[in-house]
């Protein structure tokens, strides 16, 4: 389900935030970050997607289905926003947009 | 000497110009040298690749190949409102289409395995991006990318974070260790008054960045010129020039070959087949090699045209022969300069400079220039009114950020890079030069340079080591290496794990969990039925006050092997003291309706 979301959560029209999390190298290391993103995704009531691609300690949080009002959106955006800035194993984190892209 | 039967090889005159000789990729001679990619996997990520058409599916590479809109393994295009999504089968048939099939049409590197990746057909995120730059990057060695920011004349955008560590990560760990390559298209905006310098791809060190030229060896209408481009190749121009021939997707409209194949979309993916001869001669080239063969080899194309230079492939493939790696990349990092200077409304230009000394330069060892990239901080009115050009040490004038008359944005840049491959093989060490003029009305409000920050990337050879290596190019391009067996020993390349397992797809998820709900059904009722049926018969009141009469147990059940658990708890006790239990076998409980009557007297002391 790495990156593109799958059954039970938004495609990328919904809200997804790309995070950088802080963890240790090494053996185990994968385990170890791949429990913080759970946690991670848990304190904001996003679901884990995965890591991204190859990435090591990227990993991509995404709302769970369901249509949501606009107000609504706002409000999981600032909450999860503020989860985000605040935590401590976040390094670097990301809403992910639409980007145009054309054939050439 | 190369023929085929593929119906429209003679109209493919980039391979083979018979019209115009010498305006080709002179590939045929490399063919001859049995030099057709053979190892090599290129992935075009793009909107899909039609994998069973004939051109295609036997080259078609699954294990490099995904699909990132569907999330499934298989990028077979999806048919689309506008017949569109024939783009990246396109682009696969001119990088590896099967020859001799009597089909269509012959790759540049028709004997490399060719993937799909598609990404393009639904809502693209940075970190789908992200996803497909690394995708299968142990396997696939080339990524064909013909696509990018709109080449409208007023986008700037490239690589968001995200894609930039995926592009970056995949020079450091992808194929090996050696880097995977990215070929990128650019310059597609040329009517829009465009720039490539404003796509993030172009301006990225880590990619190969192709635009077009003509059959005539012009610039075609749709062209930009910019100072991040490495080089151009063919493809079509004017409507009185031809387009590339290649295959074609045989869904809706297709036929499965097109003779209208244009734009930089065509260019890249020949350069990508290019490079996928090149890295057959020599699978241990670093992406670095890489830009520096295409740097070294290119030849200028148009006296108008500075950035245009597709070389004759015949001897820069073979170039890689001779070729040892290029020493580690070295960088210069210039602190962030705060400027806060306005820039003159008038024909005047703002000018900053920054020294670079050999003190500077000593803890890298970086001596001569490859990529030089600047980052602004600009505040206009009007962004497409702002005219950058860079100066490197030797007096080289790069214009790394030209005027457009269509970008009316008002927020000028934010830490936007620009960059310029002008200056690669040049000292270092000196001053550069940053001038940036207003071209705009003079009477709107004047521009301020925040900040600029000056970026170096190039290598510890010296002058004199590069002249050398041109020397050996030249005698190289002689031809002197092509007869003989002259090869290079290549290093084995790193053990890197690739992706971490299968992901299942949602598809096989949800056959996994129909099968494990009715396994999990099917073993609730079974269990319910024998206890159910075990119950029923052990607290039968005949068995307690008389001999036990077991049930009749029906054909099917003992054709189904249910015949076992559905017997009652019985207690037996045999006439010698000995206890009968279910823990015997199935056998010895048949034995009372299988033994003959007279073995059966003196058993009927069985009990319940």
């Amino acid at each position: 389900l790495v990156g593109a979301g799958g059954p039970g959560v938004q495609g990328p029209r919904g809200l997804s935030w790309a995070v950088r999390l802080d963890g240790p190298e090494g053996k185990g290391a994968e385990e170890s970050l791949e429990r913080r993103a759970d946690a991670l995704a848990q304190a904001t009531g996003l679901m884990n997607a995965g890591r991204i691609g190859e990435l090591q300690g990227h990993y991509l949080l995404v709302q769970p289905a369901g249509h949501r009002q606009a107000r609504q959106v706002e409000a999981v955006r600032q909450q999860v926003e503020a989860v985000l800035a605040r935590h401590e194993a976040v390094r670097w984190h990301s809403e992910q947009r639409l980007l145009k892209r054309t054939k050439r | 000497s190369v023929h085929f039967n593929d119906p429209k090889y003679p109209q493919q005159w980039h391979l083979n110009n018979r019209r115009s000789p010498g305006r080709d990729i002179n590939v045929t001679g490399v063919w001859e040298r049995n030099v057709t990619g053979r190892g090599v996997t290129v992935v075009v990520v793009d909107d899909g690749v039609e994998h069973t058409i004939q051109d295609i599916a036997p080259n078609y590479s699954p294990e490099g190949s995904y699909d990132l809109n569907s999330n499934d393994p298989d990028p077979m295009p999806h048919p689309d409102l506008e017949n569109g999504n024939h783009h990246g089968t396109r682009c696969a048939g001119e990088i590896a289409a099967v020859p001799n099939n009597s089909f269509c049409a012959v790759g540049v590197a028709f004997g490399s395995r060719i993937a799909g990746i598609r990404v393009l057909d639904g809502p693209l995120t940075d970190s789908m991006e992200a996803v497909a730059f690394n995708k299968h990057y142990q396997i696939n060695d080339i990524y064909s990318c013909s696509w990018g920011p709109d080449d409208d004349g007023k986008t700037v955008d490239g690589p968001h974070q995200l894609g930039k560590a995926a592009l970056q990560h995949g020079v450091i760990a992808g194929r090996q260790g050696f880097g995977s390559i990215f070929v990128v298209a650019s310059g597609n905006g040329g009517q829009h008054n465009d720039n490539c310098n404003y796509d993030g791809y172009a301006n990225s060190i880590y990619t190969v960045t192709i635009g077009a030229v003509d059959e005539e060896g012009r610039m075609p209408f749709y062209a930009e010129e910019c100072a991040s481009m490495l080089a151009v190749t063919f493809s079509g121009g004017d409507k009185m020039l031809r387009s590339i021939v290649t295959t074609d997707w045989d869904l809706q409209k297709g036929t499965g070959c097109t003779e209208g194949h244009t734009g930089t979309s065509a260019a890249a993916p020949l350069a990508a087949g290019m490079i996928a001869l090149m890295l057959q001669v020599r699978p241990c080239l670093t992406w670095r090699d890489v830009q520096h063969i295409i740097v070294f080899t290119a030849t200028r194309v148009s006296p108008s045209q500075a950035d245009a230079r597709p070389g004759p492939a015949h001897f820069r493939v073979l170039i890689p022969r001779v070729w040892t790696s290029v020493p580690y990349l070295a960088s210069y990092v210039s602190p962030v300069l705060k400027e806060n200077k306005a820039i003159p409304l008038s024909a005047r230009p703002l000018e900053v400079l920054w020294n670079v000394s050999r003190m500077d330069l000593d803890m890298s060892g970086l001596k001569t220039l490859e990529h030089v990239a600047v980052t602004v901080s600009i505040t206009h009115p009007r962004r497409g009114s702002l005219e950058v050009k860079l100066f490197c040490p030797s007096g080289m004038m790069s214009l790394i950020g030209a005027p457009r008359s269509l970008d009316s944005d008002p927020n000028g840049f934010n830490d936007w890079t620009f960059s310029t491959v002008r200056c690669w093989g040049e000292r270092a060490k000196g001053t550069y030069r940053l001038v940036i003029r207003d071209v705009g009305d003079k009477t709107s409000q004047a521009g301020v340079l925040r900040q600029w920050q000056l970026i170096l990337y190039g290598s510890v050879w010296s002058p004199v080591d590069i002249r050398d290596r041109q020397r050996l190019l030249e005698s190289a391009m002689s031809g002197k290496y092509l007869h003989d067996g002259f090869t290079l020993p290549c290093p084995p390349g790193l053990n890197i794990p690739d992706e971490n397992g299968y992901t299942i797809t949602p598809n096989t998820l949800k056959t996994l969990v129909l099968i494990g709900c009715f396994t999990i059904f099917w073993t609730i009722y079974y269990l319910l039925e024998v206890y159910l049926s075990q119950r029923n018969v052990a607290f039968r009141p005949i068995c307690r006050s008389g001999p036990c009469h077991w049930p009749q147990r029906s054909q099917k059940a003992k054709e189904e092997g249910t015949e076992l658990e559905s017997v009652p708890l019985c207690s037996s006790q045999d006439p010698d003291g000995g206890d009968w239990s279910l823990s015997q076998s199935r056998g010895a409980l048949d034995v009372p309706q299988l033994l003959p009557p007279d073995l059966l007297q003196g058993k009927e002391a069985q009990m319940c």
